[in-house]
């Protein structure tokens, strides 16, 4: 599964995911990636989200909603939100990863696998690209 | 704080050195920084967070070396079904699509479907009809396959392991 998520310079954010599914699908089975509110969600107010991993389990957690729901109602940084609910979808049994930025240009992913291939950019800030989970 | 951002994902799982060769490292990594590119040149030049999503999900989806688009992962049957979803900060926009196979870059269908239909989220034969009726680009169904995906169909197939094992290994 790819995505992203991007905010421009006049403050506005948006999210994108694209994915051909798992292996050996059956009976039309879809993900969590085009689930709005899944895998996928975008709000000024809040956040963009894109997500990838075991979709079942990011689909009943409603991932990319509950991250920005924490960011926007609780306060939390979008490390935060991000860490606590891939916390959550863990306990239940998923594991994947998340990808955030925010409309004051903050930067997060979080991710409960061993790597997730991942990248960033910004105005003058450095360029990241990573796969493995301890660069 | 910065005044853009661009961030991007390829895919999460089991993805350790010891199992990635150079030359399949060496691909994901200019893959990862051809979608930065992409986008990132939307938004220096004053584009919107939109553009450059979209931008640069479309590259990932022409890299065989990621799950979307050309490259991937074959449902029981060996065919490609796609899904993608893309949304708009600044109104809640949004736009999916489900289970569609000849459309060449599922991100700009779903957008289609945001921008260009009363809806939110078409599935299937439907959202492909919808697809060329709109005008994007088709291709044959064939062109989303490659040979390394079809070889982790049929070890899923051959050893009877679970599509999680598999996917997880491969990411």
């Amino acid at each position: 599964t790819v995505g992203a998520v991007a905010r421009d310079q006049a403050g506005h954010v948006a999210a994108a995911t694209s994915t051909g599914g798992i292996t050996g699908k059956r009976w039309g089975r879809i993900g969590d990636a085009p689930i709005i509110g899944a895998g996928t969600y975008a709000d000024d107010r809040a956040c963009a989200v894109s997500a990838t991993g075991s979709g079942e389990f990011f689909i009943r957690e409603g991932v990319a909603h509950e991250i920005c729901a924490r960011v926007r109602f609780a306060g939390e940084t979008l490390k935060q939100a991000g860490d606590t609910v891939m916390a959550e979808t863990k306990a239940l049994g998923g594991s994947g990863g998340v990808i955030l930025t925010g409309p004051r240009g903050e930067i997060a992913w979080s991710f409960n696998t061993p790597g997730m291939y991942r990248g960033h950019v910004s105005a003058g800030g450095k360029r990241v690209v990573a796969i493995y989970g301890d660069e | 704080q910065s005044d853009w951002t661009l961030v991007i994902h390829g895919g999460a799982g089991v993805i350790e050195r010891e199992r990635m060769t150079p030359e399949r490292e060496a691909a994901a990594r200019a893959g990862l920084n051809a979608a930065l590119d992409a986008g990132q040149k939307v938004l220096s030049g004053g584009g919107t967070a939109l553009d450059a999503v979209e931008a640069a999900v479309k590259v990932l989806e022409d890299d065989p070396n990621f799950n979307a688009g050309r490259g991937a992962v074959y449902t029981y049957d060996g065919t490609n079904e796609l899904d993608a979803a893309i949304m708009d900060g600044r109104t809640r926009a949004a736009g999916a699509v489900a289970g569609v196979t000849r459309t060449r870059h599922p991100v700009s269908l779903a957008r289609k479907v945001m921008e260009d239909s009363p809806h939110v989220f078409l599935g299937g034969k439907g959202a492909d009809q919808f697809s060329a009726e709109r005008g994007l680009e088709q291709v044959d169904p064939a062109w989303f396959g490659t040979p390394e995906r079809k070889r982790q169909l049929d070890e899923l197939k051959a050893k009877d392991v679970s599509w999680f094992d598999v996917d997880m290994k491969y990411g």
